[in-house]
């Protein structure tokens, strides 16, 4: 299982 | 640790399909349906912030509505042996009836009240 850590805010602007 | 069960569907449900050549920017979208009759706060969340853009990336689903998202991969130079092992989420939260700021949801929120979805991105190569 993916810990949550690995996670980040998307971004809307490349 | 305490989970709560997705309240919204998604479609597609656990892939989410880019068509190479990578040589420009692929969109795969995302459906975001809130089927309960209270609403709901989203936000998408990613291991790889730098490759992708995401339209929106947070926001509000009404009882009964549903968002389309855009997941635009930027464009780079795809490597035959690479496999993606990118990941999406996205985290969900039902709005407590006395806020009304998105922020302060949250904020206040307990990561017992949290839902959330994982999502693999899979990389298509047109047939050589």
């Amino acid at each position: 299982a993916l810990s949550e850590d690995e996670f980040h805010d998307a971004v809307s602007e490349s | 640790m305490s989970k709560l069960d997705q309240i919204l569907i998604l479609d597609p449900p656990s892939d989410l399909r880019f068509k190479g050549p990578f040589t420009d920017v692929v969109t795969a979208n995302l459906k975001l349906k809130n089927p309960s009759d209270r609403r709901v706060c989203f936000k998408v969340k990613t291991t790889a912030p730098r490759r992708y853009c995401v339209r929106p990336n947070s926001g509000v689903i009404d009882p009964g509505a549903a968002v389309n998202i855009s997941v635009m991969l930027q464009p780079f130079d795809y490597d035959p042996n690479e496999k993606s092992k990118h990941k999406f989420m996205v985290q969900t939260i039902f709005i407590p009836s006395n806020v009304s700021d998105n922020d302060t949801v949250w904020k206040d929120a307990k990561p017992e009240d949290l839902m959330d979805s994982k999502l693999r991105c899979v990389f298509e190569l047109p047939s050589e």
